[in-house]
């Protein structure tokens, strides 16, 4: 998976 | 997580712990800006969608439902509250969120990292969340008396921008393929709309005198 799409910050 | 992440994210939950102690302790809301403190209940209602698709970690989850609680009571509390909403004023926070609102969408629909509802509203959120302190700095501004605790709270939320760039810069040369260009030149922005702020800050705080910003 592409990090960019993995939302982990608030 | 890095040490600049967490700190931010402690530094930002600091922020409306000052806030919620100042209007639930001493029932008073004056020189807080509701404008802004709507916009942030909008920016945090359409970033934190994914709470219902996207499971990231237990602290992740928490925090988003302690920033989606504490924005929406914050505001019930200005509008609602039979003591707090008479300290409110209304007369100096006459910003139109509306002249924010509208470009932010608007961007949002050209400028986004996929074109799909839950994508668009993300990047909305990040455009507004760039501009919802403008109504509080305009209020500062007309505020003669600067209480220490509205001083702190906008010290607060600056400082939690600041360490979030530190964060990114820290993520872009640590993690592989770590990169996310909306959030960055926005938090950027957002950051450099208080360096006058934090510059008046710094200097009272060194001359030890009260708060007060040039009109």
């Amino acid at each position: 998976a592409n990090s960019a799409s993995i939302k982990d910050e608030l | 997580m890095n040490i600049f992440r967490l700190a931010g994210d402690m530094t930002h939950l600091a922020s409306v712990l000052v806030l919620l102690l100042k209007i639930h302790t001493i029932k008073s809301c004056a020189g807080i800006s509701l404008k802004t403190q709507e916009l942030y209940a909008i920016t945090f209602a359409t970033r934190y969608l994914d709470l219902f698709t996207d499971y990231i970690s237990f602290y992740n989850t928490v925090m988003k439902i302690i920033f989606l609680g504490s924005s929406f009571s914050i505001v019930w509390y200005m509008r609602r509250h039979k003591v707090v909403r008479r300290s409110y004023d209304r007369d100096q926070d006459t910003f139109r969120h509306f002249f924010l609102i509208l470009p932010c969408l608007l961007l949002a629909t050209f400028i986004n990292e996929k074109l799909t509802a839950k994508e668009v509203l993300w990047a909305f959120s990040l455009y507004l969340e760039a501009v919802a302190i403008l109504p509080q700095l305009v209020l500062l501004q007309r505020t003669r008396n600067i209480d220490n605790l509205t001083g702190q709270y906008v010290f607060l939320l600056g400082a939690y921008r600041a360490l979030y760039i530190l964060n990114w810069i820290y993520r872009y040369f640590t993690e592989a393929r770590y990169v996310h260009w909306i959030t960055w030149i926005c938090g950027v922005v957002q950051t450099l709309l208080y360096a006058d702020f934090f510059y008046y800050y710094f200097q009272s705080w060194k001359k030890n005198v009260k708060l007060e910003l040039p009109a």
